[in-house]
């Protein structure tokens, strides 16, 4: 099946969203089929592909809301090899609808429950598609990678992100506030795996918005680096977890392209923001999964 | 009374807790008595100013979910014209907790009443303060300014936030996305001003780690200064909001000094983080509240 990436921080503002789409056309590029599923309410990912998150018919937030609608009737066709769940702002309000399901535990498979049916080749997620009815025959739901972008909370929408995944990626900016929260998360990472999936595991640290030439950085990046050397020999979904390389450098152009709808690949294929994705991209590729 | 200003802004990551701790370090340095209120559940403004979270007495936590504890329990004393009311992490779960007193419409005044007993001049906050003994002495409760650092979200602590400000910051980042959630955030503040806050007005926008130089900054503030000209005309709580200035410029002390639980005058007083947020304050000085 496919590998399942959770972008996952908790602090905002980091590069979840940046990533999984610059990542994710990097992986396309490399002739992989992605789909990426936004489940921000600030739908940020949904915009950043172009998508208007008020003007589509189904978003995650239908998905998880109603019982009878697949995955498949969400889906978006973004290109021929890239696909999208979209977001929209009423997810903010999700939490609190399904607060009574998530108090008898029935909440956070939701996600994983319909896009794992899709996945596992119910082409029509349950139910004929009514999103672009082409997306059936564009998109045939055998992704090679599936991309989950995280809002910046450890709450409801993230743990569905967790119940899916198979593997965590940790979009993070080289400071010290950064580091602050780390623990916090890894410690949500084990929650999930002990309580709800057991294949869960991090792959690694994305370090994001770089200032290699920093004081700084370098202290985070040696903080980081003795923290998961100190995890290799410990019984942590974080074991084998690695920071990625190369680390992706502050660029203009990447914070520029969401206004057009595009990705850095197609807004600017020659800046550094490119080459650094295209390389990340190489780097996961490399690595097995579960590793 | 003093000033009351709530840092906000629903994106994560745009510099609110480093405005809130250096913009009120920057009026300390101009003579005024300032308040911090942390209401992250991050704590990054605690961290900040040096405090540890998890060995303080009482936090903003224990404020709003213990009805018998008052602001002057919570007090802890950072310098001789400086106080904070702490974060913690459990505030994470301070939605969850007031669930039934919010529904109720009975949970968004219970920091605006604490706090405004305190500074209506109740030297005790209700009961004899066992935080730092000496807060009473050294923090006689006559603040010049009171700011707020509000977490990545426009929920339950924000609203708080909202009900006991006078006024709004919005720190920003001068980017494409960035411009997406101002509306959101401008339609809170104007159900705030409606159902609980009758005060409340925008004084205005803070560019954060700006970058001067990039056509895309000067694209977003060209936007903002159209966006809030429209605006003069009309009965808005933003109608007499402008664009602070000078934006403050992106440099690594500011990120630096979170790690040494110091304001950037302590860490790097030539700094350009230190000029900026001094003329910040200069600028803030110079507007009359609600002018
Ligand atoms: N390498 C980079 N260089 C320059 N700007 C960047 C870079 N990566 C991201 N940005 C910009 O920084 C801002 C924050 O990035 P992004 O929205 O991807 O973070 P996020 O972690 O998804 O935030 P949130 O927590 O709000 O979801 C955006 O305006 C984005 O365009
Ligand atoms: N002008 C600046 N130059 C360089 N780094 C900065 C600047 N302002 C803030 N930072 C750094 O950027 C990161 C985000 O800033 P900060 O934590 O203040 O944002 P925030 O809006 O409070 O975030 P959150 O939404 O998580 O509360 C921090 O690591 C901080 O140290
Ligand atoms: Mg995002
Ligand atoms: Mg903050």
């Amino acid at each position: 099946g496919p590998r399942i990436l959770a972008l996952l921080n908790q602090k905002g503002g980091v590069g979840k969203t940046t990533t999984t789409v610059n990542l994710g056309a990097a992986l396309v590029r490399r002739g992989k089929r992605v789909l990426l599923i936004d489940l921000d309410p600030q739908a940020h990912l949904t915009l950043h592909v172009g998508v208007d998150p008020d003007s589509v018919e189904h978003t995650v937030y239908d998905l998880l809301t109603r019982p009878e609608l697949g995955a498949g009737e969400v889906v978006q066709t973004i290109s021929e090899q890239m696909s999208l769940l979209p977001a929209e702002v009423n997810l903010a309000g999700v939490e609190t609808e399904l607060a009574t399901l998530a108090a008898v535990g029935k909440a956070q498979r939701i996600l994983a429950d319909k896009v794992g049916l899709m996945l596992a080749g119910q082409a029509d997620g349950g139910a004929v598609s009514s999103a672009a009815p082409d997306a059936q025959s564009l998109a045939p739901h055998s992704y090679d990678f599936v991309l989950i972008d995280c809002p910046p909370s450890l709450g409801l929408l993230t743990i569905n992100a967790l119940a899916l995944a198979n593997e965590v990626l940790v979009p993070m900016q080289a400071h010290f506030l950064a580091l602050q929260g780390l623990s916090k998360l890894l410690e949500t990472v084990s929650l999930v795996k002990r309580s709800v999936n057991p294949r869960l595991l991090v792959t690694g640290i994305i370090p994001c918005m770089f200032e290699g030439q920093t004081v700084l950085a370098g202290e985070v990046m040696a903080d980081l680096k003795t923290f998961f050397d100190a995890a290799r020999s410990m019984d942590v979904p974080w074991r084998n977890a690695v920071v990625l390389e190369p680390a992706v450098r502050r660029n203009i152009k990447l914070a520029e392209c969401p206004s057009f709808g595009k990705t850095i690949f197609d807004y600017a294929p020659d800046s550094n923001g490119a080459k650094d994705y295209l390389a990340l991209a190489e780097a996961l590729l490399g690595m097995e999964e579960g590793k």
